[in-house]
């Protein structure tokens, strides 16, 4: 059974694309089969994977001219991409006057999810059509969080969205938890904010908390997951824990 | 004259909420009249400036329900807001059908924009329609960037955007600037993005670079600037130099 994982957050610069990136590779890593789909126009996660040129992209699935099979890149022996670009961005007005808009990514994913263990859809910064298209076609969500007020607010807007397409569009869909990512232990901030999600939100919060390094912010442009690009800093040992927790709390849900 | 400020970036996260609130803080401090618009519709200004609760906000005025005045909001003797919610969303539907959509800011600023020195419109994560008004109301634009990568992937779509809307809608526009923001000087990574922008972009960037402070990240839930709520840490004292080099700059263009 394949799981659909959304990395959703509206607020922006919360660590999506890097989690959605090395949330992947390190599931790969374990001998999954692992399906990204970049569903964000300005295609960050495409670029993280080291992809400048393909000939379709999800925009050509979402007009239904070509299907997801057909915008497949093959990264390496166990990862697949659907890269994206900024046509996607046009797709909004197109679905805006569709009837089944909010469930073009779920019916193109129907067959092809099945070849994959995982696939995972790194989600732009906004409750657009196309990020309610992610949680209506998923089985788990990620919110990738940064510890600030500003992100804090962000989280009872992104939950009560969660809620009304678990109630009206996807019944299965569940919230694997929120990562808390670009910590700073020393600060006093973190552990608050921690605080008052563990204190008001009955959600799971992921204790492999990821921490910040310079290397995380340099990997994109070498095409590579922090995991792949620097192993040994403290964003990619998060990282690696933060997979094997995602397993154990997936596997009970 | 009155000069009219949009702060824009569709990369997530890059300071664009701090800056705007922390550049019309500084302005109003040297006693120039200042209006900020909340153009996104998180609202993340609004709440920024302490404020939870209000009669009519930018969504009325869009609608054309209400003049830009009637929503109008006194923070103190210098500063005005517009204020935002999330109804804001669904403006853009709305506006997609109006022949002058991309004029109907500027058309309310018109003569409201004469009461103040400065208008300050902090814009969304994405290069949406309402962005796009912004652009087209502006006299000058401020670009924060983190130095990243993907940060950096992100400034030459803003800049196309932004040479589209001089050559076809608003032939006034002009860049006062790139502020570097969230830098650590220490990391190689920040003046590597630095000599990377100054070398390829024929564009200003501003010499007073802002650092990173969690009372940065701690002041939004205080409704204050970091200027007015930790006048003596690091990001205080760098806005309070970009204001200045923001006045010098834009005076010469
Ligand atoms: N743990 C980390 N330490 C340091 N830098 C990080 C870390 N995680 C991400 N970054 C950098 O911070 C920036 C924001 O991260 P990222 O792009 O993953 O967030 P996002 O939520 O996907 O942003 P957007 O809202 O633009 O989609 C990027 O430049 C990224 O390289
Ligand atoms: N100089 C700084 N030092 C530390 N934290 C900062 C700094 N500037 C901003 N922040 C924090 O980083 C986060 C992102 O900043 P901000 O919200 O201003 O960016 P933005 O570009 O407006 O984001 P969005 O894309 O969501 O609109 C916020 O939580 C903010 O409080
Ligand atoms: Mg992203
Ligand atoms: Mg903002």
């Amino acid at each position: 059974m394949s799981e659909i994982i959304a990395v959703i957050n509206q607020k922006g610069g919360t660590g999506k694309t890097t989690t959605s990136h090395n949330l992947g590779y390190g599931l790969a890593r374990k001998g999954k089969k692992v399906l990204f789909i970049d569903l964000d126009p300005q295609g960050n996660l495409t670029f993280s994977c080291g992809i400048n040129e393909f000939e379709h992209s999800l925009a050509d699935v979402i007009y239904q001219d070509k299907s997801l099979n057909e915008t497949i890149i093959k990264l390496d022996e166990k990862i697949d991409l659907v890269p994206t670009d900024i046509e996607l961005a046009h797709t909004e007005l197109f679905l805006t006057q569709q009837d089944d808009r909010e469930f073009i990514i779920s019916k193109a994913l129907k067959e092809t999810a099945k070849r994959y263990d995982y696939v995972i859809i790194d989600c732009q910064t906004s409750l657009s059509v196309l990020t309610i298209n992610a949680l209506v076609a998923a089985t788990k969500i990620v919110i990738p969080l940064q510890m600030t007020i500003l992100s804090l607010k962000g989280l009872d807007l992104v939950l009560s969205t969660i809620q009304d397409v678990k109630e009206n569009l996807n019944k299965h869909l569940k919230v694997a938890g929120i990562l808390p990512v670009m910590i700073d232990r020393r600060r006093k901030l973190s552990t608050e904010v921690i605080d008052i999600i563990v204190g008001n939100f009955d959600i799971h919060v992921f204790k492999s908390q990821i921490g910040s390094s310079v290397r995380a912010a340099e990997a994109p442009s070498f095409g590579k997951s922090v995991l792949e690009y620097a192993p040994s800093c403290n964003v990619a040992k998060h990282y690696g824990l933060f997979v094997k927790e995602f397993l154990s709390i997936t596997k009970k849900l």
